[in-house]
């Protein structure tokens, strides 16, 4: 996955991600594609989330996936997230919960409860910092002020190095791929420098749906796990989804 | 095919939106889901329009397993194992998966697993 959440130059903040499914899972020779990519593309959907006739929280999700992984709470803040690999992985985290420790949380679900019950990107980030989870993850989280923009890294108990905008020092953007933004990415699994080059190259004054989109369209950061790509706007309350393909000649993730 | 080799990349993109061209595949259609509802009740439009997607994405993840474990005992433990963890689920999401599951037509153990995919493929 990519997720990017940049500030323009009137303090707005832009968040968008292509999601990334389906590494190793089912090489089809003929079509050059990951079937379980191809499988989910038509599950994508866009779900208006709504209590009392409002709007609580709007998503980017998968038919049959209650948990959430893309979604914006209009006027307050964005969230996506990137998966983490690592060896003290989900899979013990599971093992724990059949053993009947449960006070972890599963990864979609957390994101799910903080979208539905957070008022804030302060509660939110502090949630999502605080939770115990099953899994390691890595959120990334826009607000609707400037400067609010941060990347968690979390381990499965805690919180690490986190990473916010900070305009002072020049970083008008987050850009996060599924490595620890502390270290550098798997030389095969390059996204993040091709991604900041293309941010870089438009400009702060510049960035809206129409530059983000074309950087989550550049190769490698579009690549063949690449399911669909979310643009949202917290301000407007505004968030736009399309599914994607890959034509060749492109990376296999 | 050099194209291939790590790390392969192209120049900038632009001029890419409104989405358009070989790399847009579609439009993702919207949906309400109502949070006033039971919550075994607030999936079931959704998956009746769905079932057929989920169904032939399930049976593909089978065919996955069945690759590596051809006795098709990796499905007989979802089936039998994963409906189990669903009631240690926290509510509602325990109720919301029942429901998803009963709209879909599929297996409750299958429609879980989706559910678990992201904890089990951290690794």
């Amino acid at each position: 996955c990519t997720s990017v959440v940049a500030e323009d130059s009137n303090g707005n903040l832009i968040h968008g991600r292509n999601l990334d499914f389906g590494l190793f899972m089912g090489w089809d020779m003929k079509n050059k594609s990951w079937q379980i990519t191809e499988q989910l593309k038509p599950l994508v959907v866009n779900i208006d989330f709504r209590r009392s006739n409002h709007t609580v929280f709007k998503s980017t999700g998968f038919a049959g996936y209650a948990g959430m992984l893309t979604g914006m709470k209009p006027h307050s803040f964005s969230l996506t997230i990137n998966e983490r690999f690592s060896m003290d992985g989900g899979y013990i985290g599971i093992i724990e919960w059949l053993l009947h420790h449960r006070d972890a949380m599963w990864m979609g679900f957390l994101t799910r409860t903080v979208l539905e019950n957070a008022t804030s990107y302060e509660e939110a980030r502090s949630l999502l910092s605080q939770t115990k989870l099953l899994a390691p993850a890595y959120y990334i989280l826009g607000g609707n002020q400037t400067g609010q923009g941060c990347i968690i890294t979390r381990a499965r108990t805690e919180s690490l190095k986190p990473l916010e905008l900070n305009l002072k020092q020049g970083r008008w953007y987050l850009l996060q791929t599924n490595y620890d933004h502390w270290k550098a990415p798997l030389f095969l699994d390059d996204r993040r420098t091709p991604g900041m080059k293309c941010m870089n190259q438009t400009l702060q004054p510049n960035i809206s749906f129409k530059t983000l989109y074309d950087v989550l369209s550049t190769k490698p950061v579009l690549n063949k796990l690449t399911t669909y790509t979310t643009l949202m706007e917290v301000s407007k309350g505004k968030l736009e989804s399309f599914v994607r393909d890959c034509p060749n000649p492109c990376m296999p993730w | 095919s050099t194209q291939y080799v790590p790390p392969y990349t192209e120049e900038c993109r632009t001029g890419m939106y409104p989405p358009q061209g070989p790399t847009f595949k579609g439009a993702v259609t919207w949906y309400t889901v109502d949070l006033d509802l039971p919550p075994s009740k607030r999936w079931s439009a959704l998956m009746s329009e769905k079932k057929d997607d989920i169904a032939n994405m399930i049976k593909v993840i089978k065919d996955i397993a069945d690759a590596f474990v051809p006795s098709g005992k990796l499905i007989d433990f979802v089936d039998k194992v994963l409906p189990l963890i669903v009631d240690t689920l926290p509510y509602p999401y325990d109720e919301e998966l029942k429901g998803i599951a009963s709209a879909s037509g599929v297996p409750l153990g299958e429609i879980a697993l989706f559910n678990l995919f992201y904890e089990v493929f951290t690794v």
